[in-house]
């Protein structure tokens, strides 16, 4: 595992989420429990706890956008980038931005939109890239069932370097 | 005179090369190559740099491998100097 460059991380344990817009390509119930269970896999190892709010600035704004997307960061269309997140901190800092342009599902065809999205958060929490190839920091995509989902053994010592562990 | 087909690849090939090493390996995109020191090259240096992360044959050279690679769907954050 990495820490990001500067070892960022919430000075906060209790951390808000906001889901602020929706991919047409799946339905919003299976949207809301790809991230609701993105964040289970950070918050089941770690003090960290996720609270959802829909109409204020949170700490990880959750957004599907498209190209140039005013961030520096411009999307390439399918393949290719598949989504980016930024370092914990105020304003866009902890933010996940996802090509609205994949095909997102929440099986194995396309792209699973729970798999990606718990990569991000990864990087929302202060992780970078990690050269396991079993690591889910790791750069490139690739599918797992998520009912068979399980945090590898790189992630949990790299978030736990970090937040420590779990408190329940 | 109408390019190469070979000529045509690898200009792509080099276009991708670039490009990754450029997204994700920090590579500069450089406007005054008469500045680059004598016999270095920064783009064999990252793409050895981005075969040692990933574990593959460090060639230093945009081999099948690497190539395959570089086409693979992956995250938009850098993989070194975030």
């Amino acid at each position: 595992y990495v820490f990001t460059t500067g070892n960022p991380k919430w000075k906060r344990n209790h951390l808000t989420y906001r889901i602020l817009n929706y991919t047409p390509k799946m339905r919003q119930a299976d949207v809301d429990e790809a991230i609701r269970k993105a964040l289970s896999v950070w918050s089941n190892v770690t003090p960290l706890t996720f609270q959802k709010v829909d109409n204020k600035e949170a700490d990880i704004m959750i957004s599907f956008a498209y190209r140039d997307h005013r961030d520096n960061s411009p999307f390439d269309g399918p393949n290719g980038q598949l989504a980016h997140a930024f370092q914990p901190g105020e304003g866009i800092g902890g933010d996940v931005h996802l090509d609205e342009e994949e095909a997102w599902t929440k099986d194995g065809r396309g792209y699973n939109l729970f798999i990606v999205l718990a990569h991000e958060l990864g990087h929302s929490l202060g992780l970078s890239h990690s050269s396991d190839p079993g690591a889910l920091m790791y750069p490139t995509y690739s599918y797992t069932d998520p009912k068979e989902f399980l945090l590898p053994q790189d992630d949990i010592d790299g978030i736990q370097a970090i937040y420590g562990q779990s408190t329940a | 005179f109408p390019v190469a087909p070979e000529e045509e690849d690898e200009g792509k090939t080099l276009q991708l090369v670039e490009s990754y090493l450029q997204n994700f390996y920090d590579l500069q995109r450089d406007n005054q190559p008469h500045l680059r020191n004598k016999g270095e090259n920064p783009i064999v240096e990252k793409l050895k740099e981005m075969q040692e992360f990933f574990g593959l044959e460090v060639t230093g050279k945009p081999d099948l491998d690497t190539l395959e690679m570089m086409k693979k769907p992956r995250c938009g954050i850098p993989d070194i100097g975030q």
